[in-house]
Order: structure tokens, then sequence, then C-alpha cells
């Protein structure tokens, strides 16, 4: 465990508990992407399912339980307890378009050709551009309350967090993982965007909005 | 590295 590591995961609990506050304590899920959220409750349910077949820290175990509730809990707000308030119609990015090229490519390159490594290569790739219905609602709608954005400011430095991390075990452990590394560097990137308009726009009091 | 690898980070 190194400081990149640990700032990665509590800026990743820090986004996560944002959300669920956001929507908890306005009683509404507008400008929410649920597909976005169904596919983050996707990642965590594939990537630990290690849970089961082995132990590596209380830690580790207690933010994967933590991870994985919270991410069910999103759902169930969005399309059970705050349905109404749901904006589906603005949250019309095709899923499929990611999920079965990177089911493909989880089967295709991958460390080990097991049921559970791809499970957990299926869960990296996905996770990568699970953002992109929420990032695509943004630009339908053209805007984002300021609490979304820095939910999504969250999440992005938690992989941007974690590329340092893996630079770090690179030097200090002699560790790399070239598909999370990949992976992480194509999720980094797709946030650089929003970051540029959260420090000009957010940072500076304004609200997030696009032009028209 | 383990055939069946642990993945230690989340």
């Amino acid at each position: 465990m190194n400081i990149f590591r640990l700032t990665g995961d509590l800026s990743h609990l820090a986004a996560i508990i944002i959300l669920l506050l956001k929507i908890w304590k306005s009683r509404s899920c507008a400008g929410i992407s649920g597909k976005s959220q169904i596919l983050f409750a996707i990642v965590f349910t594939a990537r630990y399912l290690d849970l089961l077949t082995s132990f590596i820290s209380v830690y580790n175990t207690s933010m994967k339980v933590i991870y994985i509730g919270c991410a069910y809990a999103t759902v169930y707000l969005i399309y059970a307890k705050f349905r109404a308030t749901y904006d589906g119609n603005h949250d019309s990015f095709r899923v499929e378009f990611l999920v079965v090229p990177v089911g493909g490519l989880a089967v295709l390159i991958n460390h080990t050709f097991s049921p559970l490594e791809i499970l957990w290569t299926f869960s990296i790739y996905l996770e990568s551009v699970a953002i992109l219905p929420q990032l695509f609602m943004i630009s339908k709608t053209g805007e984002a309350e300021t609490i979304t954005t820095h939910y999504l400011f969250c999440l992005g430095m938690y992989r941007t967090l974690y590329l340092f991390n893996w630079v770090w075990r690179f030097y200090f452990e002699g560790f790399f993982d070239m598909i999370a590394i990949v992976a992480g560097l194509v999720q980094t990137v797709l946030y650089c965007d929003f970051f540029y308009l959260y420090v000009t726009k957010v940072l500076k009091g304004k609200k997030l909005s696009l032009p028209a | 590295q383990d055939l069946e690898e642990q993945h230690d980070e989340l």
C-alpha cells in the first residue's frame, strides 16, 4: 500500500458516497445516468468475485463490500425509490456498444484464460468506459449540477492516482499489470476534458454548462 | 508470477 493507492481508494469512496448523498438528500436522481451506475455495479460484481476465493486483507475485503453495497444501493435509488425523477430520455447511450466489445476483448486479451480471470479483465475494461453514458448525458443536456461535477472529479481522480500508484509499484516493487495500466490510462484520458471544465469553471464558482 | 494471479488492488 502506498499513498497514491490509498488516496485513490479514498477518492473513489468519496465519489460513491457523494453520489449516494446527493440522491438521498435531494430525493432526486436528476442528471445522473442510471446506465453508468448499472455498469459500475456490474464492474464491482465481476471484479470482486474473488471475495469468495481469496483473502488479501481486512482493508481490501471491507472496501470491496462497501463498493459493491453502495453501487447496488445507488442503482436501487435511481431505478426504484426515486424512479420518478430519473431522466431516462436523456440517458440514451447505447450500453451494448460498450459491453459487447469489452466482453470480446476480455476473452481475447487476458492474463489467464479462466472464468474468474476473464471476469476480472472484463471488469477492468468495462470500468474504463463505464462513465461514458454519464458524460454523454451531460453533453446532451449541456449542464451538470455542481454536486454531480464533484462526484465526477473524485471518480476521475481515483484512476489518475492509481496511475501514480502503478509508477510507484513498478519502481519499488517491480510490479506491473499491463491490462490495468492500459485500461487505467484510457479511463483517465476520458476525464481530461471534464477536468479542464472542472478547474476552469466549477472551482471558480460557476455552474458547469456547455456552450450550445 | 503465479498462473492464478491474485489481484490485490481495488
